[in-house]
């Protein structure tokens, strides 16, 4: 799921 | 974290370091692009809207940090240095790229909203941002040697990034198409600037154009 991608990086 | 990816945020920050050191050592923001630094403002005031949200010490410092220098610089070059700054040089036309960007992300984003939308418009605009310095180069045809560092730091940290993703994937079986594809974009638009890098200015010659 695209959306459980998390943004760790900057 | 990683080894690729920590190496590539410090490579951003000497990028952002050589940078600064540039302006103030010659007082002068020639050879810079107004242009590209602008467009990296965006990119950082878009992308961190999340600023709020806490992943780590790191991350939440890097972003103020980010945030913080390129608003600088802006500064520096606008208003400090700005007898120094040659906009008849800095020609490239930046409203192609804003909105190309910005329609990008309204077609081709995870999700519609708005912080999400405005988030993948700045990894499609970083993707091009360094566009108008190149072209300031291109139309000079020859550069100061601390700004070829700068551009080569710069152009390394992306390159890292994309060290990063591919061991990512086999780690974590992370994937993240639209960063991935804009990483590669932006990564090859440093491949003629890495090639006169290494066959001029690593053996001490100045950078020119052939």
């Amino acid at each position: 799921n695209a959306n459980k991608i998390i943004k760790d990086e900057l | 974290m990683n080894f690729f990816r920590l190496t590539a945020d410090l490579m951003h920050l000497l990028s952002i370091f050589v940078l600064l050191l540039k302006i103030q050592k010659t007082r002068s923001c020639s050879g810079i692009s107004f242009k590209t630094q602008l467009l990296y403002a965006v990119v950082f005031v878009t992308r961190y809207l999340d600023l709020l949200k806490w992943i780590s010490l790191y991350n939440t410092l890097m972003k103020i940090f980010f945030i913080a220098s390129s608003i600088y610089i802006l500064y520096l070059m606008k208003i400090k240095f700005r007898a120094t700054y040659d906009p008849s040089q800095d020609t490239f036309r930046i409203e192609f790229l804003l909105g190309a960007c910005l329609l990008l992300a309204l077609v081709f984003n995870y999700t519609f909203t708005f912080i999400e939308v405005l988030w993948t418009f700045s990894i499609y605009l970083e993707a091009v941002a360094i566009l108008p310095q190149l072209f300031m180069l291109s139309r000079t045809g020859e550069a100061e040697t601390i700004t070829t560092h700068y551009l080569f730091a710069l152009g390394a940290y992306r390159g890292l990034y994309l060290l990063n993703w591919i061991w990512r994937f086999y780690t974590e079986h992370h994937i993240d198409w639209i960063v991935w594809v804009a990483g590669a974009i932006q990564t090859a638009l440093y491949s003629d600037f890495f090639y006169i890098y290494y066959k001029k200015v690593l053996h001490g010659q100045k950078f020119e154009l052939p």
